[in-house]
């Protein structure tokens, strides 16, 4: 119930004046997600994978990530859309570690990191928030997760 | 700059002392239309001034990343239930990187605009141009973060934005003889990348996860034709139904937790 939480709180004006926010007087409570905007969103690209390929070969650093309980954009979807990239494997699925527990599962392929959060669901830091911030740095460190 | 000043955050209400700098307010993406994003920069905990920029993304679309990446997930702070103070997050990446939450697109959030038929017409094309024209003026705002290493992050639908603003951040930086983007990469969590895959995926999810029976798996299989953009009436019944009369009343986004109530 967190996003209750937020709900009240940016709504308060003294919030709002601290963050120097809604100050045109939208004419709309601030809500945590848009009813208009998403029964209305126009255009959305069926596949990112062309454009995966691109920033691939543009050289970018790219890490995709699962939290393994979520069931709206679960972990085997997007196995099967990484899947679909047909990359080469770097290094080859190890589980790996934060603290004594695994935090979860990884495969490194040329041009892509993928790794799954265990017992995490869609909102990966919010149910898993040291395993997500391991993550988290071995991405900026550009290093391979923790085999241990 | 000036106005990075009057950007600051001396303290929010609730809020526990902390030692590192926040700012927050508006960068207007189109002056014709009125519109405007709403950002809020947690700078780092120690050295800012030697750590990554991360922006961070949610998706929905139409969701917010300060009442979600910032409120719940990777932000300094936590609101607590009577949602009128805040705590500190242990895990907070500002530990480790600036972090920059931008409400995306307009109409998200406290972001707005002027006119209110974008709002019915928001989609990729617009949210990943107007997220490009955002961080162009925002780098003018705060001009120490130029060719700073720079980092993309989110979740979600932002599996579509994340990937459309890099792209569109590497032909910037190709089309300018000094680009002011240092952008060394992304990551995204539970992302939408691939219509097709993603649905394919999610309903064997469904079935090997014991969600939902062999007959309803049976039938949105025979239904459904995931390569269509428009699913049949026949395929959304058969989702419609294994949803509402065999997942029980869970909560979707993490299947092993209590829902709300």
């Amino acid at each position: 119930c967190t996003e209750n939480y937020a709900e009240k709180y940016y709504n308060q004006p003294e919030v709002q004046k601290a963050m120097h926010a809604n100050v045109t007087g939208i004419p709309y409570k601030w809500t945590a997600c848009s009813d208009v905007l998403i029964k209305y969103w126009n255009d959305s690209e069926t596949s990112l994978l062309p454009t995966y390929k691109k920033l691939i070969a543009a050289g970018l650093r790219i890490w995709v990530f699962s939290g393994d309980t979520d069931s709206v954009v679960p972990v085997t979807a997007t196995r099967f859309s990484l899947n679909h990239l047909n990359l080469t494997v770097q290094t080859r699925w190890y589980p790996w570690y934060a603290g004594n527990q695994v935090g979860g599962w990884t495969e490194v392929y040329n041009g892509l990191t993928f790794a799954t959060v265990r017992g995490a669901g869609h909102e990966v830091p919010l149910f898993q928030p040291k395993r997500a911030f391991i993550l988290f740095k071995s991405f900026l460190a550009g290093k391979e997760l923790p085999t241990s | 700059p000036k106005q990075q000043e009057l950007d600051r955050i001396t303290a929010l209400p609730g809020q526990p002392p902390v030692t590192f700098s926040q700012f927050s307010g508006y960068i207007t993406v189109n002056e014709q239309h009125g519109r405007a994003l709403f950002y809020w920069l947690t700078e780092a905990t120690s050295h800012p001034q030697n750590k990554p920029l991360v922006l961070w993304l949610n998706g929905g679309p139409g969701c917010s990343s300060v009442a979600y990446g910032a409120s719940e997930e990777i932000g300094p702070f936590r609101i607590n239930r009577t949602g009128l103070s805040l705590y500190l997050n242990k895990y907070s990446w500002n530990k480790e990187a600036n972090i920059l939450f931008l409400e995306s697109p307009a109409g998200v959030g406290f972001s707005y605009t002027n006119t209110s038929s974008d709002l019915k017409d928001s989609g990729d094309k617009r949210t990943a141009q107007d997220a490009l024209v955002f961080l162009i003026r925002w780098m003018s705002r705060f001009p120490q973060y130029k060719n700073r290493e720079f980092y993309i992050a989110g979740e979600s639908y932002a599996g579509h934005y994340v990937p459309q603003l890099a792209k569109k951040i590497v032909e910037y930086n190709k089309a300018h003889l000094q680009p002011i983007f240092n952008l060394k990469g992304f990551i995204v969590g539970n992302a939408a990348t691939d219509n097709y895959h993603d649905n394919i995926g999610t309903v064997t999810f469904w079935w090997t996860h014991s969600m939902i029976s062999d007959g309803s798996y049976q039938s949105i299989l025979k239904n459904c034709n995931f390569k269509e953009v428009q699913t049949s009436e026949q395929c959304d019944d058969a989702l419609n139904y294994a949803m509402n009369n065999e997942f029980g009343d869970i909560d979707q986004y993490s299947i092993y937790t209590p829902s709300c109530i």
